[in-house]
């Protein structure tokens, strides 16, 4: 795509015309964003992240990833209408403009790069990466049951043919090593966000146990105020809380090992629908959950600005 | 390219525990190959299920067995995956 106002956010991409829209929202918005690489994925494909940034060194930040599991496009599909928005908006958003101008925001669009790619030219239903190990009979690992969070506890499993294995060892996975170096090498993230689908759920730790986080009636409340808001805009209603008593037992997740991490608003959106669709949202309504999604988000990158800790 | 023609999502609500179980159970039968798109959790909770075309007829014949009831969500995933490429392709012609 020549020109970031002429590319498509209301249809789907392959994962080598986001890489290439990349170059050009960049090269479209010098001086606020930039491309950053942190690692590479099994097969070998750049792990791209976007920086968001008026200045400053080392800016308390934000953490957003979107379609940990490859089959839920709607992630990505979001989050490339999200970095639109927010490079369109600072400098006419007073309240974008005073997140930007004291926090950075780091955006991983395509967090799967392999899953995404092998969703869209082999099997549209896979969900993990792509990674072999010997001895295992199938192929890939749940990520999202591969971070340092009470890893291979409860609510993973150990057959490597299941949806969510959680892999041989903990960060095993390269996409997953790449955000938890990332990550804690930068050392003052604030916030956490893994994007995923679908069910319109707000989550916050914990999913591997029972036991309440410590900040766990900020982060209630938070999720309130952040749905309210997703609401008001089409009425998609959203359920939050804790992953385990609002879903169910999950060891190994990525907000889990955020929040151990020591960064406090550490969320998981499960966007829309309610099911008739599941993973197969038409592309008719990204834009719709792109604008809702984008209110419930900026609550919290609101909260997060305000409340410095 | 793997294609799912036939294949079948369905929605289950399972009314107490005992009946998420008994969804969870068929998770176990490895023969039917179902993939949880959204999980047995708790009851009440609607649990989706994809099911090949050619366990179609065994997975919910074991749903009614066990008294389960559920409604076919997805009636034909392949079509739905037809729609969706036909969008992509369209929309890059344009």
């Amino acid at each position: 795509e020549r020109n970031t106002r002429i590319f498509s956010y209301a249809i789907y991409h392959t994962v080598e015309e986001i890489f290439a829209w990349m170059d050009t929202f960049v090269a479209s918005n010098a001086g606020l964003v930039s491309k950053m690489q942190i690692g590479t994925s099994y097969e070998n494909r750049p792990l791209y992240v976007l920086k968001f940034s008026t200045g400053g060194n080392n800016r308390p930040a934000n953490w957003i990833n979107f379609g940990i599991h490859s089959r839920e496009w709607i992630g990505p599909a979001t989050g490339l209408w999200f970095a639109n928005k927010l490079a369109s908006e600072y400098g006419k958003d007073p309240s974008v403009t005073s997140l930007l101008d004291k926090m950075d925001i780091y955006l991983e669009l395509v967090t799967n790069p392999d899953g995404y790619y092998f969703t869209h030219n082999e099997n549209r239903m896979w969900r993990k990466t792509r990674a072999k190990y010997s001895g295992n009979l199938c192929i890939g690992v749940d990520p999202n049951r591969n971070f340092d969070a009470n890893f291979a506890g409860p609510g993973a499993s150990s057959n490597s043919c299941s949806e969510t294995y959680h892999g041989p060892s903990v960060n095993s996975e390269k996409e997953v090593k790449a955000i938890v170096d990332f990550v804690k090498g930068h050392g003052n993230f604030k916030v956490f966000i893994d994007m995923h689908s679908y069910s319109q759920l707000l989550l916050f730790p914990y999913g591997y146990t029972s036991t309440k986080a410590k900040d766990h009636d900020e982060l209630n409340a938070l999720s309130k105020v952040s749905t309210t808001a997703l609401r008001s805009l089409y009425g998609t209603p959203y359920v939050y809380g804790p992953i385990l008593t609002t879903i169910y037992q999950s060891s190994g997740s990525s907000i889990d090992w955020a929040y151990d991490s020591g960064i406090k608003y550490a969320f998981c959106f499960e966007l829309r629908d309610t099911g008739r669709y599941g993973f197969l949202l038409p592309a008719k309504q990204i834009i719709p959950t792109a604008e809702e999604t984008y209110l419930g988000l900026m609550k919290i990158l609101e909260h997060a600005r305000d409340n410095p800790y | 390219q793997k294609t799912f023609h036939g294949d079948q999502v369905l929605r289950v609500t399972a009314k107490n525990e005992a009946e998420v179980a008994i969804v969870r159970s068929l998770g176990e039968k490895k023969h039917l190959h179902v993939d949880f798109w959204s999980e047995p959790r708790r009851a009440l909770l609607p649990i989706d299920v994809h099911v090949s075309g050619e366990h179609i007829q065994a997975a919910k014949a074991f749903l009614e067995l066990n008294g389960l009831s559920y409604s076919v969500l997805i009636e034909d995933l392949q079509v739905l995956l037809e729609e969706e490429k036909r969008e992509m392709i369209a929309s890059r012609t344009e």
